[in-house]
Order: structure tokens, then C-alpha cells, then sequence
């Protein structure tokens, strides 16, 4: 049986919307360290996974494995209507077809009962190795949004080129080109570790849908090594995260 | 042209 309790529904609604734009549907496995997802887009571009070790949980208690099918869209809808700062707890059997979601308002005066139907979803995994990344760069959430953004007004392709002197974003498309560069901060802000320099290109679209994540954290790490997928975390406080892989174009 | 990230992890 999981019985798992969040403190806040915001935290949640956040991770849900962190992942309903890039999976429909997605394998929730939750065991005694806590919970997991991982899933392909439709388009098998990109790679989004979650964790969340048991601390992040006010109550915790998993006894067997359970895997939960989602739809996230319905996930969604739920949690959209509880209010940010009510409780949550998470309740399924061992052998479940459906999820309990209870939510409690702060005072306790008010209490919402959800059973979401589970999916069979039979599920692939993928085993993703340990990478040495050629370059590890770590920013404020909102700048790296904020630059995604403004690059996808210019072109379907963004690159990125990493050197010891930064990381420069380039777009190039019928409208012109834009060219967003940053370096390493004395305030600590940006900071770029290069082993080796790298450019990559990547499809825009993706880079912003995995923007959603922002809300979760104030900090996002890039990461790059020749001829492996980019990726993109979010940690989620010191308990968990959200990454985002995403395979680089290549040249015709 | 696009990749496929499946072209990168393997299948567990």
C-alpha cells in the first residue's frame, strides 16, 4: 500500500506542470526511497524524469512497489482543484486501478476526496548512463526560460556553444538572428564549467516546454558532452528532481 | 535532421 502526504498541494501542481506539456501518460513507480517517473515525448525526442526521495513527503509509507498509470492531463484537472497551500495524500492498494487523492485545507475545515482511474500502461525504461559532461552550466530558472523563449521567435533550431569564456544561445531564421551570450558571474549566478568547448543544436520547442519546470526551482543546470542528449535539471529543493533530456540535430 | 533519444539510452 502508498500512502504519501505533500505539506502542499502547490508542490504537486507544480511537477504536474512541469510534465503534461511534453508526456500525456506516464508510469508513476513509487517504492520505499520514495517515487519515480520516467518517459519519452510522443515524437521519442526528449526524455523527462522525476524523482522524489521520501523527505520531500510529510508521510511516506510505501510496504510493496506500486506502479501508477496516469493520464497527466486528468492528474491535472484534479489538482487544479485544490487550493495550493491544502495537504495532499496520495493513497493507492498494492494491486490498484485507481488513486485516492485527499486534500485538506489548512484549518481542516474543508476536505476533498478525488479517485482518479490508474492506466495499464505498459511502460518501456530506459536505462540512462553515467555521463561526463563536457560542460556543466548552472543559471537562474527565469534566465534560461527567458532566453528560450527569445530564441524560439527566431528560428525552429537554437545552438549552443559552450566555451571557458560562456555560453552563447544562437538563432537563425527568415526574420534574422538573435544572439544571447552569458559568462561565468562574480556573484555566483552563472556559473560555466568547461572541460572541452562544444556547440549543439536542438529544437527550440522542446527547450521551452521543458521551461515549465521554472516554478519548481530558482536554479537550472545545462548540461553537455559531444554526441549524447542535453540535459536540462531542475533539482526540487534537496529531495528530488526534474531532468530533461533532449537529443541534439544533427547535420543532413 | 532530428535524433531520437532512444538512439542513446538503452532499452532496460
Amino acid at each position: 500500500m502508498l500512502e504519501a502526504r505533500f505539506g502542499e498541494t502547490l508542490l504537486l501542481k507544480k511537477i504536474v506542470d512541469a510534465l503534461k506539456e511534453i508526456i500525456s501518460q506516464s508510469t508513476l513507480d513509487c517504492t520505499e526511497t520514495g517515487m519515480q517517473l520516467q518517459s519519452m515525448d510522443n515524437s521519442h525526442v526528449s526524455l523527462v524524469a522525476l524523482s522524489l526521495q521520501t523527505e520531500g513527503f510529510e508521510k511516506y509509507r510505501c510496504d510493496r512497489n506500486v506502479s501508477l498509470g496516469l493520464d497527466l492531463k486528468s492528474l491535472a484537472k484534479v489538482v487544479k482543484s485544490a487550493s495550493g497551500d491544502d495537504a495532499v495524500t496520495l493513497t493507492a492498494a498494492d494491486k490498484a486501478d485507481k488513486l485516492l487523492l485527499s486534500f485538506e485545507s489548512d484549518n481542516k475545515s474543508r476536505t476533498a476526496d478525488y479517485e482518479l482511474k490508474l492506466l495499464n500502461l505498459d511502460q518501456d525504461h530506459l536505462g540512462i548512463p553515467e555521463t561526463n559532461y563536457a560542460c556543466i552550466v548552472q543559471m537562474p530558472s527565469s534566465e534560461f526560460a527567458r532566453i528560450c523563449r527569445d530564441m524560439s521567435m527566431f528560428s525552429e533550431s537554437v545552438v549552443i556553444s559552450c566555451t571557458k569564456q560562456g555560453i552563447k544561445f544562437s538563432a537563425n531564421g527568415d526574420m534574422g538572428s538573435a544572439n544571447i551570450k552569458l559568462s561565468d558571474t562574480s556573484k555566483g549566478d552563472i556559473t560555466i564549467d568547461v572541460d572541452e568547448p562544444i556547440t549543439q543544436s536542438f529544437a527550440g520547442r522542446y527547450l521551452n516546454t521543458f521551461t515549465r519546470a521554472t516554478p519548481l526551482s530558482d536554479r537550472v543546470k545545462i548540461c553537455l558532452a559531444p554526441d549524447v542528449p542535453l540535459l536540462v535539471e531542475y533539482p526540487i529543493e534537496d529531495y528530488g528532481y526534474i531532468r530533461y533530456y533532449l537529443a541534439p540535430k544533427v547535420d543532413e | 535532421m532530428q535524433r531520437n533519444i532512444d538512439a542513446f539510452f538503452k532499452r532496460l
